[in-house]
């Protein structure tokens, strides 16, 4: 099984560790979450409290529609409401990078699954990116 | 060399026909854009010509970036522009999907590659998803 054995080598090779992943606090305005995500351009980031625990995600089109108005586009709600008003919580996690194929399994529905401790703290993300070059450098040997 | 043998053998069904990939036109203005962009939630759509010719990408990011302004947000700014003037030209492309191995290393920094042939029409679009559908079924075998 040579996909699995090289996947279960690299298993802590996948892990972003969470210092280096954007994100925005669950208490924010959406104004400054759509300042965030219009800068960053990553289509969909963590939310954090303030102590670091994993909260749920956030993406510019769950901010756009709160804008979506009768006639004209509305700018006020962005100051309005916060990120833990429209974020999405139900979202799939895995409290650490060894379960390889648990993981590959989740990113086939989702970009990237977010590493959170039994505790609720936010260690990091797994993405498609680093599974995709791992299965580049196996076709070509 | 299974995993190679495995994806030449599935190269026409990593193909997203162009009929049900969501796009916009290069002369919508981006009011309309955003509205599209808001509602169906994929990050990166294609930006067509009215003979459906691949013009470029568009994404959300790229028109909130329009509305940045010195003390609030301009929404007028929407009517005024077009996708001509905001969308990602520099992209890469693939004329088919027969080179099964070129595409995967193209996917490895972009989520999906959109098929044009030679005469710049758009055929479809080829997926991660698509990828590690395969790669998740090789590691249970
Ligand atoms: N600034 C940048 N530099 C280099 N490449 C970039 C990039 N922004 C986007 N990409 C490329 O585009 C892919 C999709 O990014 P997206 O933001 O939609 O989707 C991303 C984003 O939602 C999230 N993500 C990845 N890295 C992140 C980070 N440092 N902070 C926050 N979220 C991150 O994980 C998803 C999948 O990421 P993945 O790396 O597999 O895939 C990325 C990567 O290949
Ligand atoms: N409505 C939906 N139904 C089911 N799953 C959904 C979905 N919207 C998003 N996803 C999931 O989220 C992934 C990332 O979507 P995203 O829109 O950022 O990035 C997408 C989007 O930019 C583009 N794309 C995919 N299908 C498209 C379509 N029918 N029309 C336009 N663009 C499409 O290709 C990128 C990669 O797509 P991929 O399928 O690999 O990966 C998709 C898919 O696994």
């Amino acid at each position: 099984q040579p996909v699995k054995d090289m996947l279960m080598r690299n298993a802590n090779h996948y892990l972003i560790p969470a210092d280096i992943v954007a994100n925005v606090q669950a208490d924010n305005n959406l104004y400054h979450a759509f300042l965030v995500l219009t800068k960053i351009k990553y289509s969909r980031i963590p939310v954090l409290d303030n102590a670091g625990h994993f909260k749920g995600l956030i993406s510019l089109p769950m901010i756009t529609e709160q804008m979506l108005g009768f006639d004209q586009l509305n700018v006020d709600v962005l100051m309005e409401k916060r990120v833990s008003d429209v974020m999405e919580t139900a979202v799939k996690t895995v409290p650490n990078v060894d379960d390889v194929e648990a993981t590959l399994h989740m990113m086939i529905n989702d970009p990237f699954v977010p590493v959170v401790s039994d505790d609720g703290m936010f260690l990091g993300i797994v993405t498609r990116r680093e599974y995709m070059k791992s299965f580049n450098f196996l076709t070509h040997e």
